[in-house]
């Protein structure tokens, strides 16, 4: 039932889209990003801080419906209601957006009949936070659509709905509250959102390496996505365990903070308490709040109760929630709730049955079991159990990496790939032929 | 307003009991609403969308009821709203 708005006793929010549109012409990233942007609307000004998970238990839970949805606020079909959320509180469903997938929603587009998803989501995020409707005609918060509200990237709320927000949880530091912005905007196209990562055009360096014939130094699961780490590149895996790309990330051109002399990492892994990401590197260890060091570090390992000499591994068990470290055939559990390691560790790994002594790196993934890397193999170990299961190790390049057998993707190796399968008379679809280039899309 | 059809007015106290301009009509009782109520409420509601506020289901006053927007209602319970005892 809908009362007076109240507000949000935590600063860290977690979301996810949960159902998207069935009929859109925006893909599932778009959605994404445009939910990402329409909240960082709202985290810009506030200490709020927003992360998406994957899993089940999010704050914001994003719904495209129809209909009847079972939350006594049935959508009407084209027009009428377009969306609603829920407002901050205990109840299960607080915080909840849902949008109506009878509308025709649109980003960056002239069809005048269309909804644009982000000025929607600015205003839907705006309830899960806990501000009501106003009549103010300047406001965010107005009931009716206004249309398009131009570039997510460049988005300023109007200020009188920043002085409600900020009434409910205060100014965001970094924020002046007493600089009324100038209110004309600029007329400027709105431009296709991206992910929050730094999507580089610069080619990808002569060093890259070949992601189908390496041992990685670090992987983890951040943000329900999967990343592989090795040496000074990283790649990504949606929560589909889909590649994002062929092509390596540079981890300084993505994860900003870190040295630029750093040539690799040792592990990473999110915090569960806080979503925050830990990056280790030898006796050093960076705190990241999503792709930005925050101050204050490195700071040493010995903070978390670890030898100097670090980690292998690290990774959070999702049976009890907490974080294991690994290093050299020993491993210890630590609370990042408390903040402290747990007594009587260190142990040694050979209690995890079946799963090599040393360790690349170990991962929770989203079906609940957790992967341990060494090599170009990995473990699966389901659920609770200590013991990896039967029918492992398999190879990561071929599970994770869209790797086949025999099959390389560096530079030079599509090259010789390329002109060998040429020499043969074969025609299967390459990945590099005639000078192009070809992506794995994902969506 | 005369020229209005019985669908139109029905429409219109459906809209204003959604958004939170009536009480909803209580389905035990029958309770119907007062002219008073209903002209009050449109008002609120035309100030609220930035219209004149005449109090009349007028032309402009049709129009921004079939304006899309958001499903939640512009007056909460619970808010400074006088309730009728």
């Amino acid at each position: 039932t809908i009362t007076t708005p109240s507000k949000w006793s935590k600063r860290h929010l977690s979301w996810r889209v949960r159902t998207f549109p069935k009929e859109s012409r925006l893909g599932h990233d778009t959605v994404r990003a445009l939910m990402y942007y329409a909240l960082k609307v709202w985290s810009d000004i506030t200490p709020l801080n927003f992360h998406e998970v994957a899993g089940t238990d999010a704050d914001i839970q994003i719904d495209f419906s129809k209909a009847d949805h079972n939350d006594g606020y049935p959508f009407d079909g084209p027009g009428g209601t377009v969306a609603h959320a829920f407002f901050p509180g205990d109840h299960h469903t607080a915080g909840d957006t849902h949008f109506d997938d009878d509308e025709a929603w649109i980003f960056r587009s002239t069809d005048a009949h269309g909804m644009d998803l982000f000025a929607v989501a600015v205003h839907e995020f705006g309830h899960a936070i806990g501000l009501a409707h106003t009549s103010a005609t300047e406001s965010i918060m107005r009931p009716y659509y206004q249309g398009p509200v131009g570039d997510p990237l460049k988005y300023d709320l109007p200020y009188q709905d920043k002085v409600r927000a900020w009434q409910l949880y205060g100014v965001r530091e970094s924020v002046s509250h007493t600089i009324r912005p100038d209110v004309t905007r600029t007329a400027d196209p709105p431009v296709l959102p991206e992910l929050p990562e730094n999507r580089s055009t610069v080619p990808p360096a002569r060093d890259a390496p070949d992601r189908c014939n390496i041992h990685f130094d670090a992987v983890a699961q951040i943000r329900g996505e999967a990343f592989f780490f090795k040496g000074k590149y990283f790649w990504r895996l949606t929560r589909e365990k889909h590649l994002v790309s062929l092509r390596p990330a540079q981890i300084h051109r993505f994860w900003r903070g870190l040295p630029l002399n750093l040539d690799s990492v040792d592990a990473v892994y999110e915090r569960p308490v806080d979503h925050k990401i830990v990056f280790f590197k030898g006796d050093k260890y960076w705190v990241f709040k999503d792709n930005n060091a925050e101050e204050g570090y490195p700071r040493p390992v010995t903070d978390f109760g670890l030898p100097l000499a670090g980690v292998d591994a690290a990774f959070v068990w999702a049976h009890n929630e907490k974080t294991y470290f690994f290093k050299d055939g020993q491993y210890w559990r630590y609370d990042d709730h408390t903040r402290q390691m747990d007594l009587g560790y260190p142990k040694d790994t050979v209690l995890w049955k079946g799963v090599p002594t040393f360790l690349d790196d170990a991962m929770r993934w989203s079906d609940g079991a957790s992967y341990f890397f060494k090599g170009k193999e990995y473990w699966r170990v389901k659920d609770s159990d200590v013991e990896a299961e039967e029918g492992y190790p398999r190879s990561i390049g071929r599970d994770w990496l869209l790797c086949t057998e025999m099959q390389s993707d560096s530079p030079a190796s599509d090259i010789n790939t390329t002109e060998t399968r040429f020499r043969q008379g074969q025609h299967h679809e390459s990945r590099s032929e005639n000078g192009y280039e070809v992506c794995s899309c994902t969506s | 307003a005369p020229s209005l059809t019985a669908e139109q007015i029905n429409t219109g106290v459906d809209w204003l009991s959604k958004f939170g301009y009536l009480p909803p009509p209580d389905p035990a009782t029958g309770q119907l609403q007062t002219k008073e109520a209903l002209t009050n409420a449109i008002k609120a509601m035309q100030r609220f969308g930035g219209l004149q506020d005449t109090g009349e289901l007028d032309e402009a006053t049709l129009l921004l009821m079939k304006t899309p927007r958001c499903s939640l209602p512009d007056l909460m319970e619970g808010g400074t709203r006088r309730r009728k005892r």
